[in-house]
């Protein structure tokens, strides 16, 4: 049974791109097939993958029509690990805001169509509700929050599940949240403890047990294009997203 | 001579707000008449300048002609340190993506009436380059572009000034970069050092002799909706960003 997920949080910087490379790779490593969309017109997922220059051509031109989704796809590195990216035109595209999104439901039906074979989807989401957000949200299954448990991450949320209702009655509960992640957990501060308890009071049943806790191999390993598994198994960012999958594959 | 600076860069989570706010403190705190506008729909800036309830008109109504800008700006709990706010329409208009930016200067024309008798203006811009963010860099007589040296700092620095070069033609030379600022330095990290030597010697003129710390006070400031200055003067993050408004003052 397929899974779209989109990791989903309109605030910057919380970890939505090292949570879908390293959850997939996780996932991948376990037996899954993965496929990887990349969002972003900044292209980190794609980056953090060790795909240094696809072809210019990627989900934009697939929604335009003028490409095949098998034509773009590429493996990674990586068994079970594939990754299709945005395309160079999406920051262009961006800029000018002609969004091409009076559909909606384009991306949906793209992976319909092309990605038949994948038991996971992840889609790393940019940093906005614009378009290109709402296409993952018409596409996805369920989302993934990761939150970085620090200023403004509460209202950071609650904006994101105001903007979730209306469209979850729209599409019949979809797509529900399957998880709040809590990021970069520094154990040492005060306000991120008063936070993760506060977020486990508010949502008792969304957010995961596991904790993925700072760890700068989590940053080593994109910079160097690695999945953390790859570039080192037994840090503690590892550990944290092997833990993430297991829950996922559980729930 | 008023300067209108936009406080920019793509990428998440790199400190725009936490510079915008705390960096007009300082000025303010210097003697100079600052307001702060803040351009993302998610109005972190508003909420850690201690705003809590703004009226729902802001910046959109400006833009769309149906409220004044006078009637719109509110003070804050400090001297010489005014707001004004996105307003409330603002996220609901990035979904629908209608960006009525089909007159990218029109923030620039609002400001020019509006924002008579300020020394600086900061405009805190949202993690994307759509239609907000392209208002902003046709408002600005320049930039300060906040840089998180991890992962993905330089790429993202590289896009950003690849897609300002146009716009500078077009405009004249504006918005030049006034400073590239280093933000969350965490001087236990081999990453960040090696990150920033990089930056220094990519843009030497262009960095800021000025780098902020990771500093706990930061985070907690803004959940109380206080600057640093009012928070805790004597924390590392109020002494960087003290020393940050003298070099913008000099420069
Ligand atoms: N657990 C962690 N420990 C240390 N650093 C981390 C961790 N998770 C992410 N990072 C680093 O924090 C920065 C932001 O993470 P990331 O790019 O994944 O966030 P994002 O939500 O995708 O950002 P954006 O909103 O720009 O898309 C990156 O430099 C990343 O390497
Ligand atoms: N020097 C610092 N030390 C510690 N924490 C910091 C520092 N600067 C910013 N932060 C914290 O990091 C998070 C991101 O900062 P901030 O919101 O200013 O970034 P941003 O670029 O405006 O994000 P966005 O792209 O979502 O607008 C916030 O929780 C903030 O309180
Ligand atoms: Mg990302
Ligand atoms: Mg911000």
């Amino acid at each position: 049974m397929q899974q779209i997920v989109a990791i989903s949080n309109q605030k910057g910087g919380v970890g939505k791109t090292t949570t879908t490379v390293n959850l997939a790779a996780c996932l991948a490593a376990a037996g899954r097939r993965c496929l990887v969309v990349d969002l972003d017109p900044q292209a980190n997922a794609t980056r953090a993958l060790g795909v240094d220059k696809p072809a210019d051509a990627g989900v934009l031109e697939i929604l335009q029509g003028t490409h095949a989704f098998g034509a773009l796809v590429v493996r990674t590195a990586w068994e079970r690990l594939d990754l299709l990216w945005g395309g160079a035109g999406l920051a262009e595209i961006e800029r000018r805001a002609v969004p091409l999104a009076d559909r909606p439901t384009a991306l949906a039906t793209a992976l319909t169509a092309g990605a038949l074979g994948y038991d996971f989807v992840l889609l790393d989401c940019p940093p906005s509700q614009g378009w290109l957000a709402t296409l993952a949200l018409h596409a996805a299954d369920s989302l993934i929050v990761p939150v970085q448990c620090e200023t403004f991450a509460l209202d950071a949320l609650d904006h994101l599940l105001a903007t979730l209702r209306p469209l979850q009655s729209e599409r019949g509960g979809v797509p529900r949240v399957r998880g709040i992640l809590c990021t970069m957990f520094d154990h040492e501060l005060a306000l991120t403890h008063d936070l993760v308890r506060e977020l486990r009071q508010r949502h008792p049943r969304e957010v995961f047990q596991t904790v993925i806790p700072r760890d700068i191999a989590l940053c080593e390993a994109a910079t160097l294009g690695q999945s953390i598994l790859a570039y080192d198994p037994t840090s503690r960012g590892a550990v944290g997203y092997v833990r993430l999958a297991k829950e996922v594959l559980a729930s």
